[in-house]
């Protein structure tokens, strides 16, 4: 465990209280995307499953556990008690074609050609690409509130940082993972369109909007 | 390096 890491999962942390702080206060789900939070469920039960066969430390338990949860109770959250808040006509995007690809390419790029190994990949490949559909949203309506940037630009940061960690291991404990650096580096890619806007927009007191 | 998956990741 290294400062970029914990940092990291700090982060990861404070986005998902942020997002359920926002969509409590709000008493609305509005500008979140079902299906990103629904493709976040399944990357973490689908890596999480080795919670049944491998233990690492109490600190990696009790945070799968956590991720898995309250993953769980935010489409809660979505589905049932703030459903009418959700309009599903503009959170539009076609999960399959981010399903698919991570399925086809677990398949094929994996370490071993073992059910949970591919489970595993599979959610790194998923996870890569789960928050286009959220951007697809902002893209789509142009615009976000405050808090709803903060809950991105806090996931970003957790992706982010996992890059440092990567590098400072690599150097400390001489290990190199290419596949979750490769689909690390394309997870953190797909932010700096919104990293952009939210540095010079929204820290700067305004609101986030986009060009039109 | 050992290219070795680092599973004790989140």
């Amino acid at each position: 465990m290294n400062l970029f890491r914990l940092l990291g999962d700090l982060s990861h942390l404070a986005s998902i209280f942020i997002l359920i702080h926002k969509i409590q206060t709000t008493r609305s789900c509005r500008g979140i995307s079902f299906q990103t939070q629904a493709l976040y469920v399944t990357v973490f039960v689908a890596r999480y499953i080795d919670l049944f066969f491998r233990w690492i430390s109490l600190y990696n338990f009790f945070m799968k556990i956590f991720f898995i949860a309250s993953s769980v109770y935010i489409l809660y959250l979505m589905k049932y008690r703030y459903r009418p808040t959700h309009d599903p006509s503009i959170d539009t995007f076609k999960v399959e074609y981010l399903v698919g690809p991570a399925v086809v390419l677990s398949l094929i790029f994996n370490y071993k050609f073992e059910f949970t190994e591919i489970l595993w990949t599979f959610s790194i490949y998923l996870e890569a690409v789960a928050i286009l559909p959220q951007l697809f949203m902002l893209q789509r309506t142009g615009e976000a509130e405050t808090i709803t940037t903060h809950y991105l630009a806090a996931l970003g940061a957790y992706r982010a940082l996992y890059i440092p960690n990567w590098i400072y291991r690599y150097f400390t404990e001489d290990v190199v993972d290419p596949i979750a650096i490769v689909a690390g580096l394309v997870q953190t890619g797909l932010y700096l369109d919104f990293f952009y806007v939210y540095f010079t927009k929204v820290l700067q007191g305004q609101k986030f909007e986009l060009p039109a | 390096p050992r290219r070795s998956p680092v599973k004790d990741e989140l």
